[in-house]
């Protein structure tokens, strides 16, 4: 999957790519203040041999351990859990569910909004393609809106970008790539060389996407994230 | 030797039963073709049995290619019409009700040497969803082998068809079974049932029928959205049934009369439901049981949580009841409506659950049989019982009413039921009667939804039919039906309200009007203007509920809507009646369809529905044979000549049962 920071006091970006095997599940949010966190599950193409090795999430997993409330999100279904009490959703609902200090809203075929009391605001959106495409299956993403009332504990791929923290770029210099110049990154004590690219942000138009230029960070995120990616493999969802 | 399918000069050559359901509206066409092969005239009838819940909407006699239409009139005229024909000895269709879900409709006509006649009952009913699938109950009961017998149906539903069935409980044979073809396919379903002649013979060498018994038809709908609207000519449709949603808990009081009306078979019924029932409670809920005779005696004395030890106790408690004694109904009801009323105000109950359960799933169900005669104790009086209950309870939870067997006050138990906005039902003292009250039971035990809201854009929708519900139930669907203002609108919205077993939930329906007319291409399978009919039809039921517990001005009101609407759209309803006048040696024959309702509530309803369901006996008269057949029964009459009439054998002079 890809993962853009939006860095606004910046006015920049940067992005960096994680790619995990099918059916490894990542941590992308964990706040132990909170309660709050969100795994999420990858998925690879229909077919294995498919050339290019391209990953996306398949499965989310938002769950607040103080609410005792979970949602499991799929391209097929929402599940949700308040305790023992379960209820599914398809994409094809337009539902709000509401009880204190949750909102969950899912607008038919393009994404669901869960917001926890005033302060933490995910979406996720559904990206669909054609049924019979011989490769590519439906696949989700997922966006931090708002997470000013998550604690400054909070990590994960994700969370761990939640504080400020600094990065500088200098010597813009031509890549390998002609149209897309490197440039070295000094971000959390290490020195990396980046690439000037984009990412797309899917939350206002799920199918063209809204450009948003970034610095790429390769190997994975090395040196960006904390630690290796490996570090953030969890065994379930939930 | 007399050709197959002659009994008695009357030859039935064709009956075909055609049903047409487009978004579980459904059309159904039942005709029959018959020619009197004998010297002299002969009395033919025909007898259809179709559902309670029916509205007759056209009946036509075609006599040598004449046809006589039926035309729908209030009942008062049509009973002097009818009035007429029967004291000049002649034939008239009645309707009463048969059995559980059935009324019978009965006409008969002479019909000369060598004549044809062909019979042709149409009626309209939206099928209902329970427990998960919508029904279509067909009634087949030849006693004659017919040469062309069918029973076609084709079913339209823009949502997609999830699953088709049909039965029949006759079909005792492979061979049998090789005349019925069902099959569904993405929009569209059909079923088909066309015995031969041979197949239709109770043995090789018989020329008996063994058609006799229910034909089902059982299917339902994708449910890939949870809610569906269809708009057609400016009236729209919004069909209601969300899944996989957590159940609301319970807060059950089973009120049940234990006093002597009940003992013997019904208690030990009673016993059994309840015993099944407490196997399927869920740990979540809560109950308590209040035994009325003469006095009124609890289980425990407040509500209980459904644990596995408490159920336990309720089982022996349950088994160790015994009928005998007076009726007090009163303090039973209001003992256990006190019950509901204190766990909620002490919270006796978890806090969400018991606004959810209180408000919508507690079940009151009095399981009364009212003494027969009844012998009550404590206050008696009807309107004072019902005042008693509804003040209360004051419209905070439902309260269903099942009624045992036939020679109780129902009126009385489904007035009160349906002004606590719960319902009655009357369980039929046969041996499923366990199986009846534990149906019931499982209707109403998973609710999904509490206080269900249906909301649509203001100064959008006229002419809106219920758009709130205390509950939704799982398996069920709500169904609301209305006219838009703007015909030419190109997108509807619809909001849906409730609140579930732990969160509020609001269930957005957007329609795109050109999606919508794609949906509905399939023209060949639509009825022409079937949402209206639907609107309708539903409208009218809705009215003539609420008019069972209005009184005075409202009442009138509620009556003069619900006939309007009944004459516009050519209803038999409660307060309507089909005449059919066959011009006849110079006379008028007559022939009327009616409805009855369940049994004298008022004093504007029993006398036409006494006179309807009561054959007159008009001596000398010669007595009929009757035969039947699919839907259908067929008779000659002894007599000699064209205008001679004939009466049934046997002439039951009450109301029926029902």
């Amino acid at each position: 999957p890809h993962f853009l920071i939006q860095i606004p006091e910046k006015g920049d970006a940067i992005c960096f790519n994680i790619d995990g095997d099918p059916g490894t599940v990542l941590r992308l949010i964990q706040d132990p203040v909170t309660g709050l966190t969100v795994n999420g599950q990858v998925i690879g193409d229909k077919s294995p041999d498919s050339k290019t090795r391209k990953t996306y999430f398949g499965k989310l997993g938002i769950a607040n351990a103080q609410m005792d409330f979970r949602i499991e999100v799929r391209p097929d279904k929402i599940t949700l859990w308040n305790g023992a009490a379960q209820s599914t959703f398809s994409w094809l609902d337009t539902v709000t569910v509401a009880q204190d200090g949750l909102s969950v809203r899912i607008n038919r075929k393009k994404n669901m909004v869960v917001s926890f009391g005033d302060g933490v605001t995910f979406v996720v959106v559904l990206h669909q393609v054609w049924k019979k495409h011989p490769i590519h299956q439906d696949f989700l993403g997922f966006y931090v809106v708002d997470s000013h009332r998550m604690s400054a504990q909070t990590h994960g791929l994700l969370g761990q970008f939640f504080h400020p923290f600094e990065f500088k770029v200098s010597d813009v210099h031509p890549g390998s790539d002609p149209t897309k110049p490197d440039a070295t990154m000094v971000v959390k004590n290490h020195r990396l060389t980046v690439t000037r690219g984009s990412q797309k942000d899917y939350r206002k138009d799920v199918s063209s996407g809204t450009k948003v230029a970034c610095w790429f960070v390769h190997n994975n995120g090395q040196g960006l994230i904390d630690g290796v990616p490996s570090d953030y493999i969890v065994p379930d969802l939930f | 030797s007399r050709p197959l399918g002659v009994v008695d000069g009357i030859e039935v050559y064709s009956t075909k039963i055609s049903c047409k359901v487009t978004s579980r509206f459904a059309h159904n066409v039942v005709t029959t073709r018959a020619v009197n092969r004998a010297d002299t005239a002969k009395e033919v009838s025909f007898d259809v049995e179709l559902p309670k819940t029916a509205f007759i909407t056209n009946f036509t006699l075609t006599i040598d290619g004449v046809t006589y239409p039926g035309n729908v009139k209030e009942k008062e005229v049509a009973k002097k019409q009818y009035e007429k024909a029967v004291s000049q000895g002649k034939t008239a269709g009645l309707v009463k009700a048969s059995g559980r879900k059935l009324e019978k409709f009965t006409v008969s006509v002479n019909v000369a040497a060598g004549s044809k006649v062909s019979f042709e009952l149409t009626y309209e009913e939206l099928l209902k969803r329970h427990k998960g699938k919508y029904e279509m109950y067909l009634k087949v009961q030849p006693k004659q082998l017919i040469k062309h017998f069918e029973i076609e149906a084709d079913i339209f539903e823009p949502q997609g068809i999830s699953m088709l069935d049909a039965e029949a409980s006759f079909i005792t044979n492979d061979l049998l079974g090789s005349a019925l073809t069902k099959s569904f396919s993405g929009k569209k379903g059909h079923v088909s049932f066309k015995p031969s002649l041979d197949q239709q013979r109770s043995c090789p060498t018989c020329t008996d029928s063994l058609l006799k018994g229910d034909f089902t038809i059982t299917y339902d709908v994708n449910r890939e959205s949870p809610a569906n609207v269809q708009i057609v000519n400016g009236y729209f449709v919004h069909f209601f049934a969300p899944q996989g949603l957590p159940v609301v808990s319970k807060n059950v009081v089973f009120v049940i009369d234990v006093s002597g009306s009940m003992h013997g078979q019904k208690i030990k019924q009673t016993k059994d439901a309840l015993l099944k029932i407490l196997e399927d409670m869920k740990e979540d809920d809560y109950l308590n049981f209040i035994l009325f005779s003469g006095d009124v005696t609890t289980w425990k004395g407040n509500l209980v949580q459904a644990t596995p030890e408490s159920i336990q106790q309720a089982r022996e408690f349950v088994m160790n009841m015994n009928a005998g004694g007076m009726t007090n109904i009163n303090d039973g009801l209001l003992r256990g409506i006190s019950m509901l009323n204190t766990a909620r105000e002490v919270n006796a109950v978890p806090e969400r659950s018991t606004s959810i359960t209180e408000l919508v799933q507690t079940v009151a169900g009095a399981v009364a049989g009212l003494g027969t005669p009844p012998s009550p104790s404590g206050e008696s009086r009807p309107k004072k019982i019902q005042e008693n209950v509804r003040n209360a309870i004051r419209g905070k939870f439902p309260l269903y009413n099942l009624g045992f067997g036939n020679n109780l006050n129902y009126n009385f138990l489904e007035s009160m039921a349906l002004e606590n906005h719960g319902l009655a039902r009357r369980i039929y003292e046969d041996s499923d009667a366990n199986l009846q009250l534990q149906g019931f039971y499982e209707e109403v035990a998973n609710p999904l939804l509490t206080g269900v809201e249906v909301e649509y854009p203001e100064n959008t929708i006229l002419d809106l039919t219920q758009n709130t519900y205390q509950h939704f139930y799982d398996g069920s669907e709500i169904v609301v039906a209305g006219r838009l203002v703007d015909k030419d609108l190109n997108s509807f919205k619809a909001d849906v309200k409730g609140h579930g077993a732990v969160n509020d939930l609001t269930f957005t329906e957007e329609v795109d009007m050109k999606e919508m007319e794609k949906a509905l291409r399939e023209r060949e399978y639509i009825f022409g203007n079937y949402i209206e009919r639907l609107w309708a039809y539903l409208t009218i039921e809705q009215l003539l509920e609420k008019r069972k517990n209005a009184h005075g001005e409202e009442k009138k009101n509620l009556t003069a809507q619900a006939l309007d609407l009944s004459l516009k759209y050519h209803f038999v309803t409660p307060l309507t009646s089909m005449v059919v006048t066959k011009p006849e040696d110079s006379e008028e024959q007559t022939a009327i369809a009616d409805k009855p309702g369940e049994g004298p509530t008022d004093a504007e309803v029993i006398p036409s529905m006494a006179y309807l369901t009561r054959y007159q006996p008009q001596p000398p008269q010669t007595p009929c044979h009757h035969g039947e057949f699919p839907g259908s029964s067929w008779g000659k009459a002894q007599g000699p000549g064209p205008s001679t009439s004939c009466l049934p054998r046997s002439q039951p002079h009450r109301v029926d049962g029902d």
